[in-house]
């Protein structure tokens, strides 16, 4: 084995000199990026003797970028007609329930108008409006007040030259 | 008022890669499986009428398919597969006796050496689309650009490989080889290895 290698192929055939490789996420370890080199061991070499170092490329494995638009699959399907419609429906039928509500209750309110008496709440709460606050005497907060009764003001007898 | 844009219309089975026979070596019947890869179709049925246009696969630096259609522009090929050269051809040097040559400014005691290039098997190199990889499409790598990447063509020194995606890891075969016995190794094996780096060479990556 050799250290850090995390992927090791089979022995492949020397023929064309290429391999797909995929990049798989659990590569990464948890991380965005990792840098890691490529190297290809000759089957001459043995394991001991290889070094990736000496002819390895070095590069990135990265997470890459998720990009929210119809995949091909996604295509095909729809053009078979298959579609996952789900969000279309609720975001559809919430307004809907919604205006409907509002029509029944306008024919509802329509047809009870006559019926309907709001004249006991109406009235209460114009009586709460109208609340007459009564005798200064008598208001719990100045009953132990005492208070001088009302008397004459002082009144001074004309003199004449004021006639 | 837009025009509709239909997509194109997909395979169906009937047109799906199907094994073929081939006869190999003079003699030899052979099912050949074609495999798809990352859309390129290695080991396909060639046409039975050759298409000098063929459109043929190359790679980008990080090691993506490609497909290249070749054209014709003012009566030449453009984008054409890539002439291997002799970079897959075996030298040979090949001796002319006097007998043999019977040239007339040759004295007849003297013999003549001359290189010849032996072409390679392409029984199952013929079947790879992708350009391959030569010394010639070696790129420089380092921190001064001063090192040669061989023995690869692709990926490039610090490409990105985004999760998911297919890439192509090429070398060049013949790197391979044998001095003392001029044999080419005709199996190896790739190492993907994890490299430590500095604190601050990390997450210098714009996302």
């Amino acid at each position: 084995d050799i250290s850090g290698t995390f992927f090791t192929s089979e022995w492949i055939d020397n023929v064309d000199g290429l391999l797909p490789i995929e990049i798989k996420e659990d590569w990464l370890q948890n991380t965005y990026e990792r840098r890691i080199i490529v190297s290809v061991q000759p089957y001459n070499i043995p394991d001991e003797d290889f070094d990736p170092r000496l002819n390895g490329v070095l590069l990135y494995i990265r997470m890459g970028s998720k990009v929210y638009k119809p995949t091909k699959e996604q295509l095909a399907l729809q053009d078979a007609g298959i579609s996952d419609d789900k969000w279309y429906y609720i975001a559809l039928s919430i307004p809907t329930v919604v205006v409907i509500f509002f029509v029944l209750m306008y024919f509802f309110l329509y047809a009870n108008g006559k019926n309907r008496d709001f004249t006991d709440v109406t009235r209460k709460a114009l009586n709460k409006k109208r609340r007459v606050l009564g005798k200064f005497s008598e208001m719990k907060k100045f009953k132990t007040m005492r208070n001088h009764k009302y008397t004459e003001l002082p009144s001074y007898k004309k003199t004449g030259k004021q006639n | 008022a837009r025009a509709v844009h239909r997509p194109k219309e997909k395979m169906t089975t009937s047109e799906e890669v199907k094994p073929w026979v081939r006869t190999i070596y003079g003699s030899l019947n052979e099912i050949v499986t074609p495999t798809v890869i990352a859309g390129v179709t290695f080991s396909a049925k060639p046409d039975p009428t050759p298409n000098p246009l063929q459109p043929w696969v190359s790679l980008k630096k990080d090691g993506t398919p490609q497909t290249i259609k070749p054209e014709i522009k003012k009566g030449r090929t453009q984008k054409q597969k890539p002439d291997y050269s002799t970079y897959f051809k075996t030298a040979t040097m090949h001796t002319f006796s006097y007998e043999e040559l019977k040239a007339v400014n040759m004295d007849p005691d003297d013999v003549h050496e001359e290189e010849e290039f032996v072409d390679e098997d392409d029984t199952y190199v013929s079947l790879n689309p992708i350009i391959r990889c030569t010394p010639d499409r070696y790129f420089s790598k380092g921190p001064a650009k001063d090192i040669p990447s061989e023995p690869f063509c692709t990926p490039r020194e610090n490409s990105d490989w985004k999760v998911g995606k297919t890439y192509f890891v090429t070398w060049y075969t013949r790197f391979f080889e044998d001095e003392n016995s001029d044999t080419v190794a005709d199996k190896v094996r790739v190492h993907l290895s994890y490299v430590k780096e500095k604190s601050v060479e990390m997450g210098n990556h714009k996302r």
